[in-house]
């Protein structure tokens, strides 16, 4: 099953 | 003070079209650069950033950095009062809770000005790192719509596949499958009819795609759209703003457990 993944996981916080 | 004179009003009318539904609230940074946003849709998974530089505005002045809170959807209630042709001026004195839209027909005997509440917005501004892409594709922006709606009527998801082939869009649901593949086709009359592909390495992603359709809304920003894939990377679907900027949506793939 393809998980959805969130933006955070790929860019981190300023 | 801030005072930003925009004689193309109807960029900034198609920008809040574009992003109104995805984001609710926002914070709009203003800086020497121009004025830009960045934020995520309620759920974290996409992310919109939004740049028009100081030079693609007739006025621009901005004295100190600052940040306005606003709610989209009554930023762009406010914008539908302005014109297609009319100029809009934005405005905000110092230490001021509110900004004002001021619009100017283009023949210069109907001038208004809407008054609308800024609000605070928590908003955690993200690092996006510059990439080298294994694919990126340049397509008109109203055959990428087209394709993502279609798509949507038969299944959920989207899968985007890069080969030397072309750029092939994939979906499957109850009642069936469907495969769009578009290949590079530079033999136009017009450049922005053609499609461009531009492949370092295969790749292929799977994204949700009510986002993708949500991204469409900034089809009348620009004839061209360009999507740039990684592997295990949030795609990016770019409108680029005339002489100004950009509006990105940054997407995150769906990845199997």
């Amino acid at each position: 099953v393809n998980q959805q993944r969130q933006i955070t996981t790929f860019f981190a916080k300023k | 003070m801030l005072e930003l004179r925009l004689v193309q009003g109807s960029l900034l009318k198609k920008v809040l079209e574009a992003i109104k539904d995805l984001v609710t609230d926002a914070n709009f940074d203003c800086s020497a650069t121009g004025f830009s946003l960045q934020a995520m849709d309620s759920s974290h998974v996409a992310l919109v950033s939004l740049l028009l530089r100081s030079e693609g505005f007739e006025h621009y002045r901005c004295d100190r950095n600052i940040s306005m809170g606003m709610n989209l959807n009554n930023m762009a209630k406010m914008l539908k009062c302005a014109g297609n042709d009319d100029i809009i001026t934005l405005k905000a004195d110092d230490g001021s809770d509110t900004v004002t839209f001021m619009f100017e027909s283009p023949t210069q005997d109907k001038i208004s000005d809407f008054e609308m509440k800024l609000m605070d917005v928590d908003s955690e501004h993200l690092g996006i790192p510059e990439a080298e892409y294994h694919a990126i594709v340049r397509m008109p922006s109203t055959e990428f719509a087209r394709i993502c709606k279609d798509l949507s009527s038969i299944g959920d998801t989207v899968v985007i596949s890069v080969t030397k082939e072309g750029v092939k869009f994939s979906t499957s649901g109850d009642i069936g499958t469907a495969n769009v593949v578009c290949r590079q086709n530079t033999t136009v009359d017009k450049p922005e009819d053609a499609t461009i592909v531009e492949m370092n390495e295969p790749v292929s992603l799977t994204f949700a795609l009510r986002y993708f359709n949500s991204f469409t809304k900034g089809t009348p920003l620009s004839n061209t759209v360009t999507i740039s894939l990684s592997s295990e990377l949030p795609v990016v679907v770019e409108y680029k703003i005339a002489e100004m900027g950009h509006l990105r949506f940054y997407l995150a793939p769906k990845i199997e457990e």
